[in-house]
C-alpha cells in the first residue's frame, strides 16, 4: 500500500485515542475510520480544536494532529 | 482559566508535600530544588503555604512512576504524556505523578521538571486546563527558559478565584497573551517575514500569513528558542533570506528557524551606531535599494547592505522624512512600495515617493478583527 494510506489510519488512531483521553470521548469501541464525519467525534473534535485556538474544521488537519502530538498533562481539558 | 468542575479546594493554606521516589535523571537536591520552586510560583501569588514533610500523610504526594501504576491513568511511554495530577481531596487528592519514562531536566532540554511540576501542582491546587496558550495551565509542554518560569496574569486570576488574594500587600501581576483584537493592543516590533508579517509583543508573537485570516499567536521561543523576549525592533533583508532582531545594544540573525552562529552581537561594531546609540526602536530594509532604516528615538539612520557601512549624512530627523507619522516609531515594516509605521495604537500607511501618509489605521488592521 503506499505508506501515505498507512499515515491516515495512524492518524486517525491518534485522533481517536486523544480525543478519548482528553474530551471523554465515548466510543463504545466504535472505531473513526468506520464512522468517518461520525457526529460524536466531530464535535469534540471541533471542542478540542476551539479550546487550542486552532481553525474549527471538525477534521484531523494537520495543525490539529500537530497539537495532538505535542508532550502534554495527562490530566483531561474537560471534564469527565 | 478553569476550575476543577465541582470547585474541588483544599480547606486550609497551609498545605505540606512529600516526595515519595526520586527520579535517577536528577539529583536528589535537584528535585527537591525544582519541587520548591514549583510550589513556590503558587505560593507568591495565594495565600498557601507548602512544607515539605517526611513523617506522616502529606497532602500532596509526589512520586515517578512508569506506565500502569494503579491509578487508573496509566502513563505512555516517553514523551505524550508527560505527568498528572489529582484534585484536592484526601489520600491521592492533590497528589502528583511524574512519567519515568521521561527524561526529566533542570535546564531547557526536554523535559524540565521544574515546569512541569508548576503546571501539575495548578491541579493538585483545583485548577483546571486553560486555553491561554500564554498560561501555566494550557495543556501542551511549551518550550521555555527554565529561569522564565511565571505565572500568566490568567493563572494568578484563577487561583486567586479559589484561594482568595495573595497576603502580599502588593498584589502581584503576571503577564498577559496578547489578543489579535484587543483595540489596545501595541506592539514592540513588526518584520515581513517570507511573504508572511510578524508582530512581537512581550513572549510572543502574533504571525498573520496571506493565506489565513487570522492571526496565530505563539511563544517567540517556539521558532527561536534562544531569541530573548521583549524584542525591540526586527526587519528582514529579503535578499539574504535573513531576519535581523534587536533588544538593547545586541542583535541577532535569523534564518528560517536557525539563529545563525556567533550572535548575537553588539550594533556598534556592525552597524557604526555611535555609543550613544543604546537600543533600537524599529528597523526596516527596502528591498530595492539595498537600504536599511534604523529608527532611534526621533532620528532615524540609513544602512547601505551591499556597502556594509552606515550612510553619511545620518541620523536626521524623523519628522523631516516621514511627515505625518510622529517623531518615535514603535515598529515598521515595509510592503508593496508602503512602509507600514506603527505608534501604539495607531499605524501610519506611507507612501515615500511622496512623503505622506495615506491612511491612518488601527495597529491590528492586519487581523481581519
Amino acid at each position: 500500500f503506499p505508506a501515505h494510506l498507512e499515515t491516515k489510519q495512524q492518524d486517525l488512531e491518534i485522533v481517536q485515542n486523544y480525543l478519548e483521553k482528553f474530551y471523554d470521548l465515548k466510543t463504545e469501541g466504535v472505531r473513526i475510520a468506520k464512522k468517518k464525519g461520525s457526529s460524536p467525534v466531530v464535535e469534540k473534535l471541533k471542542k478540542m480544536q476551539k479550546f487550542f485556538g486552532l481553525k474549527v474544521t471538525g477534521k484531523p488537519d494537520d495543525e490539529t494532529l500537530k497539537v495532538m502530538k505535542q508532550p502534554r498533562c495527562g490530566v483531561p481539558d474537560v471534564s469527565q | 482559566f478553569a476550575i476543577t468542575e465541582g470547585n474541588p479546594k483544599w480547606e486550609k493554606k497551609d498545605l505540606t508535600y512529600s516526595i515519595e521516589n526520586y527520579t535517577p535523571d536528577l539529583a536528589k537536591e535537584d528535585v527537591d530544588n525544582a519541587i520548591r520552586k514549583a510550589f513556590k510560583v503558587w505560593s507568591d501569588v495565594s495565600p498557601l503555604t507548602f512544607t515539605k514533610i517526611s513523617q506522616g500523610e502529606a497532602d500532596i504526594k509526589i512520586s515517578f512512576n512508569y506506565g500502569d501504576h494503579n491509578d487508573n491513568s496509566p502513563f505512555d511511554g516517553p514523551n505524550g504524556i508527560l505527568a498528572h495530577a489529582f484534585q484536592p481531596g484526601p489520600h491521592i487528592g492533590g497528589d502528583a505523578h511524574f512519567d519515568e519514562d521521561e527524561n526529566w531536566t533542570k535546564d531547557h532540554r526536554n523535559y524540565n521538571l521544574y515546569r512541569v511540576a508548576a503546571h501539575e501542582f495548578g491541579h493538585s491546587l483545583g485548577l483546571g486546563h486553560s486555553s491561554d496558550i500564554g498560561a501555566l495551565m494550557f495543556p501542551s509542554y511549551a518550550f521555555s527558559d527554565p529561569n522564565d518560569i511565571q505565572l500568566s496574569q490568567d493563572d494568578i486570576d484563577g487561583i486567586q478565584a479559589i484561594y482568595g488574594p495573595s497576603d502580599n500587600v502588593i498584589q502581584p501581576t503576571g503577564p498577559t497573551t496578547p489578543q489579535a483584537c484587543d483595540r489596545k493592543l501595541t506592539f514592540d516590533a513588526a518584520t515581513t517575514f517570507r511573504g508572511e508579517k510578524m508582530f512581537f509583543k512581550d513572549r510572543f508573537y502574533l504571525r498573520k500569513s496571506p493565506y489565513d485570516s487570522e492571526a496565530e499567536v505563539n511563544f517567540i521561543s517556539l521558532f527561536w528558542p534562544s531569541l530573548p523576549h521583549g524584542i525591540e525592533a526586527a526587519h528582514e533583508v529579503a535578499e539574504k533570506d535573513i531576519v535581523r532582531f534587536f533588544k538593547g545594544n545586541k542583535y541577532w540573525v535569523i534564518r528560517g528557524l536557525d539563529v545563525l552562529p556567533g550572535y548575537p552581537k553588539n550594533i556598534h561594531n556592525t552597524f557604526g551606531f555611535p555609543k550613544t546609540v543604546q537600543k533600537i526602536d524599529a528597523a526596516f530594509s527596502d528591498e530595492y535599494t539595498g537600504k536599511t532604516y534604523f529608527f532611534v528615538q526621533n532620528k532615524y539612520w540609513r544602512y547601505d547592505e551591499q556597502r556594509r557601512s552606515m550612510d553619511a549624512d545620518f541620523p536626521k530627523l524623523i519628522t523631516n522624512d516621514f511627515p505625518g507619522i510622529g517623531s518615535k516609531v514603535d515598529a515598521v515594516f515595509s510592503d508593496n512600495e508602503f512602509i507600514y509605521f506603527f505608534r501604539g495604537t495607531r499605524q501610519y500607511k506611507f507612501e515615500p515617493q511622496k512623503k505622506r501618509v495615506v491612511a491612518v489605521l488601527k495597529s491590528n488592521s492586519w487581523f481581519n478583527c
